[in-house]
């Protein structure tokens, strides 16, 4: 563990945490895309599924099992308890789009083509384009509410955080997983656009308006 | 630097 991968996991849970707050207080859905949270709740399945296998540390069991749990509140909350403002007009990003292509590359580019490595492989580049339909709405409606950005700016940081990580991990510790940096590269770029939207409007108190 | 088969990040 080094300090840019527990940042990275703070990060995560933060923006996880603000995601159910917001959706919890304000009883509303509203500007959340209810695909990108049903792709992450795939991301975590097929990641975590070792959960029951392998014991790395407390740390790591306790995270997994707050990330799954809470990512199928988050689905819950938004399909079921408050599926009233759920948007659907404008979360319309087709996910069979990004759930193939995920399958066959996972098939194609693995480190081993045992079942849990290809569910593992193929979380991985799940979830480097499971937040495209919740950018995709925010470009649809044109804006996002400040505690939606925020959400995303933290959910985009701990990838960049874990790159920092990965770093750090092949200059100490010689370790490194080329499908995980790769893919969290790539996840990490998608956010960009929304970064410098972030950074120059919404942290001098403005609106997050996308040019429409 | 040898690849990581069992994954120990989240």
């Amino acid at each position: 563990m080094n300090i840019f991968r527990l940042t990275g996991d703070l990060a995560h849970l933060l923006a996880i945490i603000i995601l159910l707050l917001k959706i919890w207080k304000t009883r509303s859905c509203a500007g959340i895309s209810g695909k990108s949270q049903i792709l992450f709740a795939i991301v975590y399945t097929t990641r975590y599924l070792d959960l029951v296998t392998t014991y790395v540390s407390a740390y790591n069991t306790l995270m997994k099992i707050f990330f799954l749990g809470s990512s199928f509140a988050t689905v819950y909350l938004i399909y079921v308890k408050f599926k009233a403002t759920y948007d659907h007009n404008h979360d319309t990003f087709r996910i069979e789009f990004l759930i193939l292509p995920a399958v066959i590359l996972a098939l194609l580019i693995n480190h081993a083509f045992t079942p849990l490595e290809i569910l593992w492989t193929f979380s991985i580049y799940l979830e480097s384009v499971a937040i495209l339909p919740q950018l995709f709405m925010v470009s649809k409606t044109g804006e996002a509410e400040s505690i939606t950005s925020h959400y995303l700016f933290a959910l985009g940081s701990y990838r960049g955080l874990y790159i920092l990580n990965w770093i750090y991990r092949y200059a100490m510790e010689s370790h490194y997983d080329l499908i995980a940096i790769v893919a969290g590269i790539v996840q990490t770029v998608l956010y960009c656009d929304f970064f410098y939207l972030y950074i120059t409007k919404v942290l001098k108190g403005k609106k997050l308006q996308l040019p429409a | 630097p040898q690849v990581e088969e069992n994954h120990d990040e989240l």
